[in-house]
């Protein structure tokens, strides 16, 4: 049931979204964080072939099942996570970049990160005022069970607060700024290790930033109440 | 021989030059009068990686992080932006055949950037943490050799770093959508060049007459995680004059990696 193929006509020169049907997985093996469980990984490989040329594109993704909610808590302020329904520890750790010349090699990626991973952290958060962590940050991220708090490019000291205090608006092109912000995501949504976006560091976004971005993140009723919606796919026969 | 679909990564033999001391155009560079490595002020190349680096790599600068040499580097507030503005400098080799496209892609580069191919200009605009992509089908070479610059600017707004130092300098560089650490923090030295550069993979991706970008993979979950449900999401865009008529697939195993284990 884990191969599936679909005939499509796609007008010339044209550009569209298509969505595939869904591939159905009797208890498949979950993605749990660094010392929940195994880091189960599934790979994806998606190719288009046209008629009287043969294969003309192909993707290939690590993919892992898992659903990440958090929340905060209204006693204590804090923010809560579960990962597949179960509360989790967060043993976390601040981390900007793996070099400030920018020479960000898979093999430092992997060591960095496995140190982490040694050190039995759970969770890495990617402050706002460094860079939007790259695909080979979070692969090694997915392979060894760090979940990562992803900042935009917002912090305290330049955006609003700061001595002197700074500008709050933020930079000056706010359409830019969405822009890449919605450009990051396309780009790291599918790793299973991607656990939270939020706005910036000590700071809130100016408020056409925040509202968009909160408005483009929000998470699909559908996906919100799954686990819980019993009745709402066929039975398994 | 023609190109086989797929990706290859542009991050070897790279040239770089300070752009004052390059007289030549983006369409001499990438015509005429291509650089070589042992002609000044051509050097070689970061790749991805920043303006320092590869001054770094030519021992031009002495390193940063070790000791306080960061000092006796010129910070871009009094060299002005002019002084980290660089051309790169590549060549490849990409041949079609028929019904075949390629794409040119910048993973990311900071600031903004001008690019040329076999004479052809394309303007890369602003933004760190955004992606590139450009169709260069129609201006390969039809040897199959190509010739590549990029000229990179600087963010708009590299700021002062104070005397005194302090949390992202005079903070200027909020101005701009891009990394603030470069202008100093309490844990971090100013960077000089406030890491101008191509900071991200370089690549062509050659496809047929039908490409398929960003796809999207979202898993629901029913019963207690006894189901599960894999929806996935493909932008597809037809490069062709004519209805493609494709077949779609896909298919999820459960291969691990090289060699990594999990126990």
């Amino acid at each position: 049931e884990h191969l599936q193929t679909q005939h499509l006509y796609i007008p010339a020169g044209s550009h569209v979204q298509h969505t595939l049907p869904e591939l159905f997985f009797y208890k498949p093996d979950l993605w749990w964080p660094n010392g929940m469980g195994k880091q189960y990984l599934y790979n994806v490989e998606i190719t288009v072939d046209v008629k009287d040329y043969g294969e003309s594109d192909s993707w290939s993704q690590h993919f892992g099942f898992r659903k990440i909610e958090s929340y905060i808590d209204s006693s204590t302020g804090g923010r809560l996570f579960k990962v597949n329904g179960q509360p989790i520890f967060i043993r976390g750790g601040n981390w900007i970049l793996s070099d400030g010349l920018l020479r960000l090699s898979k093999k430092r990626y992997e060591t960095d990160i496995k140190f982490h991973a040694d050190m039995n952290f759970n969770m890495m958060r990617c402050w706002g005022g460094g860079i939007a962590e790259r695909p080979e940050f979070y692969h090694y991220c997915d392979i060894y069970g760090l979940l990562v708090w992803q900042e935009f490019w917002i912090t305290g000291d330049c955006d609003g607060r700061g001595v002197p205090v700074s500008n709050p608006d933020g930079p000056l092109d706010h359409d830019l700024f969405l822009l890449c912000a919605r450009d990051t995501v396309k780009l790291l949504r599918n790793h299973p290790s991607l656990a939270l976006w939020v706005g910036g560091n000590e700071q809130v976004p100016p408020d056409d930033i925040n509202t968009a971005l909160k408005k483009d993140l929000e998470l699909h009723p559908y996906y919100e109440t799954s686990t819980n919606c019993k009745h709402s796919k066929e039975e398994i026969s | 021989m023609a190109a086989v679909i797929g990706k290859k990564v542009l991050d070897e033999e790279w040239l770089a030059a300070r752009s004052t001391e390059v007289d030549l155009s983006g369409i001499e560079l990438t015509t005429t009068h291509p650089p070589t490595s042992d002609q000044a002020p051509w050097m070689e190349a970061v790749v991805p990686g920043t303006v320092l680096a590869t001054l770094l790599k030519n021992k031009l600068v002495p390193d940063p992080f070790y000791g306080l040499e960061n000092e006796s580097i010129l910070d871009i507030a009094d060299s002005g932006r002019e002084y980290y503005t660089f051309w790169f400098f590549t060549t490849f080799e990409c041949k079609l055949s028929t019904d075949q496209h390629v794409d040119l892609n910048f993973h990311a580069i900071n600031y903004s950037a001008e690019v040329y191919l076999n004479g052809h200009k394309k303007v890369l605009p602003k933004g760190m943490f955004r992606r590139h992509s450009i169709d260069i089908t129609d201006i390969l070479n039809s040897d199959g050799e190509n010739l590549l610059a990029v000229l990179v600017y600087p963010p708009d707004h590299p700021g002062r770093i104070p005397p005194e130092g302090g949390q992202g300098g005079d903070h200027e560089i909020g101005k701009d959508v891009a990394a603030q650490y470069v202008e100093g923090w309490d844990w971090m030295a100013p960077i000089r060049d406030r890491n101008t550069g191509i900071w991200d993979e370089v690549s062509l991706s050659v496809t047929g007459p039908v490409k398929m970008v960003d796809p999207h993979l979202v898993s629901s979950f029913f019963d207690d995680y006894k189901r599960a449900y894999l929806h996935t999401t493909v932008e597809l865009v037809n490069q062709s004059n004519s209805v493609a008529e494709c077949s779609l697939n896909i298919q999820v195993g459960a291969e691990q990696e090289g060699d990594i284990f999990l126990v």
